[in-house]
């Protein structure tokens, strides 16, 4: 059975996108996504905050993408409580 | 909120903060449950067009267009495709997939921060007066990123990004997460993304105290927020058989108990469940209770449910008792029958008259509300404390503000219990945590950002913090009320927030960038670390020396070494050298130091003792040096205090000394 599939936050190292893909990190997010998960969606692509986006992995898709280049991290989202 | 604007010497500042363009210039971004446009807090009036600077918009969803924005609701966003994609879809027939707050806390925060002014605010008559945010002027944008199921990261940081491209000047984040280091907290990476573009992101602390080392949201490019109380009290006296009267409080309103004393009874004594005493759902038996006064201890679930539960059960009405946990803080609630919290002690004496008592009988006295409480503030036993388990070397918290009994305005969604049973609906409700301390700083920082709009986050956040007090008017320090002592550094920061005061600290620690980016190579982030969090290629210079004490902190944590177990001959001692570097906001002036040394083990040196500055911005160095002898972790922590003063102005810094 599909291993249940999480959110994770990836973090990417701009300076290391391929020349390719003039500039367009998007484009480069998101084929950095499809090389490992031909159905994983992208929930956010991040500007300020992150360079990088969040999307919906299996465990094993995600270990798979913290050993792509330029990926700096693959972090479980994490859930906060109202104080 | 009402009664806050007095406590903070608000009222008497009108010319102080003024109330000039620049203040409504201001905008103020609120990360939470979203918002009920319809509070009279939103109220417009005497507002100018919506700043030029202002980029963002008022989405449409269930329930909510944009036309429920005005020129003080300036912004609504809604995020939920973390919050679905984990959950499933939004049931929309329970809560709304747009900015519409259904819960009540984000409007409750949103207008404590920014809120209007509104005559004649209250709840069931009590906490009456008029109520205003803090920054009465300053405009409010909104970002829904919490659910009936909970906040999720990916939400939140897509709402922070934007928020950044919408312009906001402050950001409001009342709540948190577990303790995880800097680079994986999302509201730790969000909010340096902020800090960057000059935007104060305050926090708050989190509702887990009085345990020590239970803060949320410490990193130190956040402001982070504990909560004290304020002079205003609701008593409700119980009243036993035995002619003996006990304090508490509550919020009742509604149907008064007859005019006699009633049965009382122990509900772990009307149920046959072994924890029968909690009051939880389905738990007492209908014939034991009914019409009697019923006994509720504390824990599990809501106080609030507790008095649903008796009631259903047919209770006349409740007395809930702390435990341990909360000792002697009493925290009020708009309970659906009469109903009345008491502290540990009292909940232990009344318990033995029930089970002394042949026939036990009890009433409770409701008082409406009382101000000129004293001594206040006193921290709040739930208000989360330090020492910072992720950096020891930075004190945290920041500082404290009003957070028990606060009132502010409130979702027509749900009435002020929050439960479903509950059909009232009000505008303002009572709230308690550090959730509402957190909005009244984000609303005090967006007073000082208008007033001195070049000041950078952590100048503003300096100038809190310096001229914050830890002393009430009689000298006498402020108390935490779980300990009945006066409270520490660890568990007030730097003191209580005093706002006039802040709009002139003097002198204020600024911090840049690349101040905190070099503080993660003190850290010995890897350059991965710091690129996930500082979105930046930064390589830490191999051959500069990083130190964490050389963060430019307002306030100074300091660690020594425990000793090894098996120590001989003379006791060692260690110094640690800490570097501050102060800015002139205000007049010429020569300031001296003044040092508080916690015991005459630990030696503070401060060099040089003088400082004079002639001009604006001018900047001057000073250096720490702490000396103390090794003594075991056990060692429990000494504090003192660093004050630079030029007779007019007091910067204030607390200094916070363990053995780890």
């Amino acid at each position: 059975a599909m291993e249940k599939k999480k959110t994770y936050i990836i973090h990417m190292s701009k300076s290391q996108m391929p020349a390719t893909f003039n500039d367009d990190h998007t484009h480069w997010y998101d084929s950095s996504l499809r090389s490992v998960s031909d159905s994983a969606e992208m929930l956010y692509v991040y500007n300020n905050v992150v360079h990088g986006f969040s999307a919906r992995l299996t465990p094993q898709e995600a270990e798979s993408l913290e050993t792509q280049p330029g990926i700096l991290s693959v972090l479980p989202e994490l859930k906060y409580q109202l104080h | 909120t009402t009664r806050t604007p007095t406590f903070l010497g608000l009222d008497k500042s009108a010319d102080f903060f003024p109330e000039s363009d620049a203040m409504s210039d201001v905008i103020i971004g609120v990360l939470d449950t979203g918002v009920w446009p319809e509070s009279k807090s939103f109220d417009d009036s005497g507002l100018g067009p919506v700043p030029a600077s202002w980029r963002g918009q008022c989405e449409s969803g269930t329930n909510f267009s944009s036309a429920n924005c005005n020129r003080k609701l300036i912004g609504a966003r809604y995020f939920s495709r973390g919050y679905e994609t984990t959950l499933g879809p939004i049931d929309e027939s329970k809560e709304s997939k747009s900015p519409r707050d259904d819960d009540g806390h984000g409007t409750h925060t949103s207008t404590t921060a920014g809120g209007s002014v509104v005559q004649g605010a209250s709840l069931f008559g009590y906490a009456p007066g008029t109520a205003r945010g803090m920054a009465t002027r300053a405009r409010v944008a909104v970002y829904k990123v919490c659910w009936v199921g909970g906040c999720f990261s990916s939400d939140i940081l897509a709402a922070m990004d934007k928020a950044i491209d919408d312009n906001v000047n402050v950001l409001s984040l009342s709540l948190g997460g577990g303790i995880s280091d800097y680079y994986r907290d999302s509201v730790a990476i969000g909010a340096f993304a902020a800090m960057e573009k000059g935007i104060l992101v305050s926090c708050s602390a989190g509702n887990a105290g009085p345990s020590p080392y239970s803060l949320s949201n410490v990193a130190p490019w956040i402001t982070t927020v504990g909560a004290g109380t304020l002079d205003r009290d609701f008593p409700a006296y119980v009243s036993l058989g035995n002619g003996k009267n006990f304090s508490g409080v509550s919020l009742y309103k509604g149907n008064s108990l007859p005019n006699k004393m009633l049965p009382f009874v122990y509900a772990g004594n009307a149920s046959n469940m072994t924890n029968g005493n909690l009051c939880m759902t389905g738990t007492l038996i209908p014939e034991k209770v009914k019409g009697k006064i019923v006994l509720c201890d504390r824990g599990i679930n809501a106080r609030v449910q507790k008095g649903s539960v008796v009631k259903a059960a047919g209770g006349a009405g409740m007395v809930l008792t702390n435990t341990a946990a909360n000792g002697e803080e009493l925290v009020a609630d708009a309970h659906l029958l009469p109903a009345t919290a008491v502290g540990q002690k009292t909940g232990d004496v009344i318990r033995d008259y029930l089970t002394s008592d042949s026939n036990p009988t009890a009433t409770i006295l409701f008082e409406g509300t009382k101000v000129g409480i004293e001594p206040s503030p006193v921290v709040a036993a739930f208000s989360s404390r330090g020492p910072n388990s992720i950096t020891p070397e930075i004190l945290k918290p920041d500082i404290i503000a009003p957070g028990v009994n606060i009132l502010a305005g409130w979702t027509g969604a749900v009435g002020p219990t929050g439960l479903e049973e509950d059909d009232r609906r009000v505008g303002f409700n009572i709230i308690s945590g550090t959730s509402m301390s957190c909005p009244h700083v984000s609303g005090l920082a967006a007073l000082l950002k208008g007033a001195h709009p070049e000041w950078s986050p952590a100048a503003i956040r300096s100038a809190l913090m310096t001229t914050a007090y830890t002393a009430y008017k009689n000298g006498r320090a402020i108390q935490d009320v779980s300990t009945g002592k006066p409270s520490t550094p660890f568990d007030h920061g730097a003191g209580h927030v005093d706002p006039v005061s802040a709009l002139n600290p003097g002198l204020i620690y600024d911090i840049t960038a690349d101040d905190y980016l070099n503080f993660l190579c003190a850290l010995n982030y890897t350059p991965s670390q710091i690129s996930s969090l500082a979105r930046r290629n930064f390589t830490c210079n191999e051959s500069k020396k990083f130190s964490v004490t050389d963060l430019n902190y307002p306030s100074f944590a300091v660690s020594f070494p425990a000793e090894s177990a098996a120590r001989t001959g003379s006791v060692p001692s260690s110094s640690i050298k800490y570097s501050r570097t102060l800015t002139n906001v205000g007049p010429a002036g020569t300031y001296k130091v003044t040092v508080t040394s916690p015991s005459s083990s630990v030696r503070i040196m401060v060099e040089p003792e003088t400082l004079s500055f002639s001009q604006m911005n001018e900047k001057k160095l000073y250096t720490v040096t702490f000396t103390a002898p090794s003594m075991s972790s056990s060692t429990t922590s000494i504090f003192g205090r660093i004050e630079w003063s030029d007779e007019k102005h007091v910067v204030g810094s607390p200094v916070a000394i363990s053995w780890t």
